[in-house]
């Protein structure tokens, strides 16, 4: 820098050292990151709970929000989801970009009253968003 | 959830733009060999179409034995707890559908007890392996026994004289006799009845029935209990069975086991295939 002009007007406005990871973020990953959400129902609302007897409350879990343009190290997304973001920049934007989605489930254990009175307690495999990816 | 409704319903009648080729909702919902393709749940927003389906209340003392299962099996979350070694996924039970009992009581060997018990047992679907099945007694909070009651049972399970016109096959009965005690504070007892089971459910049969005989005895006569102990014990059974869901929704805590490495599984629980392949290896190398 010696020499170059006057240093304040050309070097950027550098923040104090305290908040330079919100300096970065700003380039690196967008505002509202692809992220798990919490959606917490219970079965009554759905008016199931008549045949569910538990879990009182059931948590699936859903992701939600902008894939950053740099995507591999974040979610172990393929390459293709880079190719297709490139797509959508450079070449044509009607191609949508990378959807956030879940990637992996964990199982729900449901007691259950059937029709015949009987009672049931079954565990179904994917029934709750654990991780989201963008794809 | 009206809108999510109306979309499951279209959905249904073919109203939707979808592919020509037909979708796993087209076939019969309620058929009994139907694959079951569809979560149980979305089969609910499709069937709350129709009025609710009038639904048979359980047992109170059989539902509060299940919610206790269910907090043994379950987080509070519903997430099925890894720490049980078992490979059931499923467990239903049933309570008699019909019962005649009737019980005398003799003064020296305590009370003999005999019932006549049905059980419908037609939600076991196709996919659902039996894997273990027991009679559960409960005993009313109030009794406690001073000392061990020991009981002598016999069990006749039939399939139940067919209506039809000349049986095909005489029916089957298999008598067994169980000794088993009650002790005090128990709530519950169970007996396994698996070995009498097995055959009937793995030949579809869904009608169980089954005559309970049984004796009891105390070490010493006590007049004051004997009208307690005649009342606990004249509870009808219900029928436990433990299951494996083979079907895709179902949770199979197999699969997650070998995907956390198969190097963990205990060998007799490793896939035969898995395991010829890695003696293969094994022999062709000592071979070189």
């Amino acid at each position: 820098d010696e020499g170059i002009g006057d240093r304040k007007a050309k070097s950027p406005k550098v923040p104090d050292s305290n908040n330079l990871s919100e300096y970065f973020k700003q380039f690196l990953f967008p505002e509202n990151e692809c992220e798990l959400h919490d959606f917490k129902l219970s079965f009554s609302q759905l008016k199931w709970d008549n045949w569910i007897v538990a879990p009182r409350r059931y948590n699936p879990r859903y992701c939600k929000g902008d894939c950053p343009r740099l995507l591999r190290h974040r979610y172990g997304s393929p390459v293709h989801t880079m190719v297709q973001n490139i797509i959508y920049e450079k070449l044509d934007s009607s191609i949508p970009r990378p959807s956030c989605v879940p990637a992996k489930y964990s199982p729900l254990s449901v007691l259950t009253i059937e029709t015949d009175g009987s009672i049931a307690y079954k565990e179904y495999e994917d029934m709750i968003a654990t991780r989201c990816t963008c794809r | 959830s009206q809108t999510l409704e109306d979309e499951a319903g279209s959905l249904i009648s073919g109203e939707a733009s979808l592919e020509a080729k037909p979708q796993p909702w087209d076939q019969p919902l309620d058929g009994e060999n139907s694959p079951d393709l569809l979560p149980p749940l979305l089969k609910v927003l499709v069937n709350s179409h129709v009025p609710g389906a009038p639904r048979l209340q359980p047992d109170s003392i059989a539902l509060r034995y299940m919610k206790r299962l269910y907090k043994a099996y379950a987080t509070k979350e519903g997430i099925p707890k890894s720490d049980r070694g078992h490979l059931y996924n499923t467990v239903r039970l049933f309570t008699p559908s019909a019962q005649h009992q009737q019980s005398s009581w003799g003064q020296v060997t305590g009370v003999l007890q005999s019932m006549d018990l049905l059980f419908n047992l037609d939600r076991i679907a196709a996919p659902e392996h039996l894997l273990k099945s027991v009679l559960l007694y409960s005993l009313k909070n109030s009794v406690s026994f001073s000392s061990a009651t020991k009981c002598m049972c016999y069990l006749d399970v039939k399939e139940p004289e067919c209506s039809s016109s000349p049986c095909f096959r005489s029916p089957q009965s298999f008598t067994f006799n169980l000794q088993f005690e009650f002790r005090k504070n128990h709530k519950w007892i169970e007996k396994d009845v698996t070995t009498l089971l097995q055959p009937l459910v793995a030949s579809n049969k869904r009608n169980i029935h089954i005559a309970v005989n049984f004796t009891c005895y105390k070490d010493q006569p006590n007049p004051v209990q004997d009208e307690l102990f005649d009342v606990a014990i004249l509870m009808a059974p219900s029928l436990l069975v433990y299951l494996n869901d083979t079907s895709a929704q179902a949770y199979h805590r197999w699969d997650s086991l070998r995907y956390k490495g198969s190097h963990q599984l205990l060998p007799d629980q490793r896939d035969p295939m898995e395991e010829e392949l890695i003696w293969g290896r094994k022999s062709s190398r000592h071979r070189r």
